[in-house]
């Protein structure tokens, strides 16, 4: 069945939706059968990202690769029991559906604590948790301080992946592959970088989970949004004469190389 | 009474946070009285800010300038409504305790849409919204497409927003001056940019919103918080022999022309 990549994290704005759209489009190239499930039910960019592409692709007069996808829509009752139900029923019919017929299933999740955000942690097999390099960010897995002695305590975000590998133990012994992925790197590395990348260092032995080398700040990482494409894609002055520029090689280069750190579990023969 | 100023995003990691600790330091240090109100209630970066910010001057035996400070606390019953009765009950009092007291307060929000939220924005005198330079941010104001003929339904954070602005005049003819801050702003100026600073020209007229100069994408915004300070604080290093390092000059620049731009109410003689 399905191998079920997760993104999350519940630091707003690290990257989720863009490293979703980007893990999605290069395991479609390398030609597996990917479905989606969006639960940012109420942001949704990477259905904005589909719809924009389907769009494109229309009006081109081409076809582009496109998930199965998945837009979930919000529980909206007063009562939170009931919206929860709602949810998971939708969730669970998402799943049944692909779980068969595909060979990837990328899932993005929305920055707020949710019950159906909850939910995906443990049923992901790799959790992709991008993070900017910031204080900021690392706080939401454990708490800075300049104080040695006060510093390292558990946060919120890291108490949730613990507890949904926990619970994903309990139903059927699965193992949850958590990767933390530096994203929006700057070209040049600062101090600050280095110290970030050094509490990430002693920070995965003790959450277990390994690190990604990371994205680069690329304006061809965001700028082709309105028409649903990427840098893998073929991009119209990029496919005069069949010369990539320096930015769509290097987007590429760092694409492919996220996809092998994640370590997927290949097609057989 | 108390000038409100809050700074909210639906869209995540926008800078939020970031704009809500630099106004702040900056209104205190220009010698206003301040209040500040953290509505995150589960990440608290404001508040840790400020944890951060007592425990550096404590441990360097000295002291900085802090605001008058509340975090909320999270509702966590099962029932929405009995939630948002104990959250806005919460909230009022915050509001009560400072707003003859104080001459600003400054209210932090999460990214997510909640009761909470929505309540802060109706309450706001000057409500601060960072976006990042990119078609997926400006998505959560304006749907971007690729055809102009579909391009620019409003979308629902600018939806929140305008109903906000509302309830306001119903309630006390009361209006809010919306500012947009462009935020992570690159230091080369790419096509990209253009077109995102162009959008937004566009945006401000239809949805009545005024645009701020924008924050670069500095270390110097980020690297501090661990021990609690900013770019307008003397830093060790640039406090040795009273010389600014460019890059704080630079922070303390923007910071300024940022509260400029806001036009905030100034006190009497
Ligand atoms: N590697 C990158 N290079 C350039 N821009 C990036 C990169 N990663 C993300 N961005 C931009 O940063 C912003 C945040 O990214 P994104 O929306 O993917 O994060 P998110 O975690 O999904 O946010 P949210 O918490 O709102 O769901 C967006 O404007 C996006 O275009
Ligand atoms: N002008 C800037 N220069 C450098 N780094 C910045 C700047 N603004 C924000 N950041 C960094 O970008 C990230 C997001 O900023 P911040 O946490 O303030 O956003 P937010 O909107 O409050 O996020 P959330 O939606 O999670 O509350 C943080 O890592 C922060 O340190
Ligand atoms: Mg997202
Ligand atoms: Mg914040």
């Amino acid at each position: 069945s399905a191998h079920v990549i997760v993104v999350a994290n519940e630091k707003g704005g690290t990257g989720k939706s863009t490293v979703s759209i980007h893990t999605t489009v290069g395991l479609l190239k390398a030609g597996y059968r990917v479905a989606t499930i969006d639960l940012d039910t109420r942001q949704r960019t990477l259905t904005r990202f589909f719809e924009n592409r389907l769009s494109w692709a229309e009006q081109a007069g081409t076809t582009l690769e496109m998930p199965f996808h998945h837009a979930l829509d919000r529980g909206d009752s007063a009562d939170l029991g009931d919206n929860e139900t709602r949810e998971f029923t939708a969730f669970a019919n998402a799943i049944e559906q692909i779980e068969h017929d595909y060979e990837f299933v990328v899932i993005d999740t929305p920055a707020s604590d949710s019950y159906l955000m909850r939910l995906a942690h443990s049923l992901a097999d790799t959790l992709i948790s991008p993070i900017n390099d910031s204080f900021i960010d690392v706080d939401v897995f454990s708490r800075v301080h300049h104080d040695r002695a006060k510093r390292g305590a558990i946060a919120h975000y890291a108490d949730l992946v613990l507890e949904a590998r926990r619970r994903r133990r309990q139903v059927d012994a699965g193992m949850i592959d958590w990767v933390l992925l530096r994203n929006r790197v700057a070209a040049l590395q600062s101090n600050n970088a280095k110290q970030i990348a050094a509490s990430i260092e002693k920070l995965a032995t003790e959450l277990q989970f390994r690190t990604a080398e990371g994205l680069h700040d690329r304006v061809i990482f965001r700028e082709l949004f309105p028409i649903g494409l990427t840098a893998l894609d073929a991009i119209e002055e990029a496919a005069r004469g069949g010369v990539l520029t320096n930015s769509q090689l290097a987007a590429r280069q760092e694409i492919g190389e996220l996809i092998e750190t994640l370590r997927l579990p290949v097609r057989g023969p």
